[in-house]
């Protein structure tokens, strides 16, 4: 049974376990510094009056984003990567172990930044959001084919910088769905808050279809 | 014998190889659209009339990279990696082959975009440069030191969109200074060309080295 294989087999355990307990999971992938934590911080302050929420980080050397999300009162949980290049179901499957499923709505996860071997490895997530940013350049979706296939939201961050990068959302979005069709992609940008409140009714929609 | 293992092996017989004929391997490394590609070509139009270069792309899934290099009419080989989330030296050995090294005095050598495995698979290259961008956010040295801890050059990209990032290429120097004091921080802009003849003149340093 190669890695892959036992890595899909405890993302369905995982994820069979989220739905018994009727809570969702959703795995933000990305690039290195593209938004995922300040967008989760955003989506933090969107939902907590609504949702419990719990944030799983999986950053293997400093705990600056795990304290940020640790000081708006959300329980957080750092899963313990050795030079982990990506997150795997064993890891998420263990955080679980750590978290109360029966007082929890929503867990957000952010993977490692990486726009390459996250795909091959699911969580046991109900959704996987994967976070661009401008500033990368106008090729980020056409060189990563593989994240984008895999991905149920796509969003393009950072868009306060696309034209002194001289990058065209449009074009990212394009790509996005030459690839994906029916891929929902939001650009945003954390800074002016733009396209914060489409992506939270998007995942907000996930966590409410109890499938 | 462990995959680390066999790959510093052929590592040290690339290098064995290179340093035989008298020429000089760089292993660009850094984040995803840091700005690998773009340095490599400013770096190309200031050496191509004092060295014969070649230059390797990693690049797996399109072609945009390794045109653009060839474009300035210097030998490209384009890297088979297969997902590959690093570089390693039994792909660079194949490249050499397909290489004249009698012809060849400077090869650049373009990593994955990733921030965590290269730095674990050395290529056999003289020196390691590791391309970071201002646009990540201030904590992308403190977050992978195994990276910087093996590199030679440091290159703080994009420092045009620093004060609109409110990020201080200073304090990402201090970060990798702290971790290694003797390391060599160059602020850059491959936009406005600032910087760029610093790294220049220490790439130009190793190259005539002949260690
Ligand atoms: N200008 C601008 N900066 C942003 C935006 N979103 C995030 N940033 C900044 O980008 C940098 C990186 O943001 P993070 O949220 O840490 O990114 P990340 O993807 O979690 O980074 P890693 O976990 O280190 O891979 C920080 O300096 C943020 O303040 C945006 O929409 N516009
Ligand atoms: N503003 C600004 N943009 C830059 C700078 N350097 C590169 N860019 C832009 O940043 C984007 C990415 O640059 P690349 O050179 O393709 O980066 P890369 O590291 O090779 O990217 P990958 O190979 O895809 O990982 C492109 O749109 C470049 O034009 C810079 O100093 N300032
Ligand atoms: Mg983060
Ligand atoms: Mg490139
Ligand atoms: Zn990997
Ligand atoms: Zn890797």
């Amino acid at each position: 049974q190669s890695l892959l294989q036992a890595n899909a087999k405890l993302a369905a355990e995982n994820r069979a376990q989220l739905d018994h307990h009727g809570v969702t999971a959703i795995d933000f992938m990305g690039a290195i510094g593209s938004g995922k934590t300040t967008l989760i911080t955003r989506l933090v302050e969107k939902f907590k009056d609504q949702l419990n929420l719990a944030v799983f980080n999986g950053d293997a050397t400093t705990v600056d984003d795990v304290n940020l999300i640790a000081s708006q009162g959300v329980p957080t949980v750092q899963l313990a990567t050795v030079n982990g290049c990506h997150l795997d179901a064993n890891l998420v499957g263990k955080a679980l172990l750590k978290t109360d499923l029966k007082k929890v709505d929503l867990i957000l996860i952010e993977n490692i930044g990486n726009l390459i071997c996250p795909a091959e490895f699911p969580l046991g997530s109900r959704a996987r959001v994967v976070v661009v940013s401008v500033t990368e350049g106008p090729y980020m979706v056409k060189k990563h084919p593989h994240m984008f296939l895999g991905a149920d939201l796509v969003v393009i961050n950072k868009t306060d910088l696309a034209e002194v990068m001289g990058v065209k959302v449009a074009d990212l979005a394009r790509d996005a769905h030459t690839l994906k069709p029916d891929l929902k992609v939001v650009p945003t940008s954390c800074k002016t808050g733009a396209g914060l409140d489409e992506v939270a009714a998007a995942l907000l929609a996930v966590t409410k279809s109890g499938v």
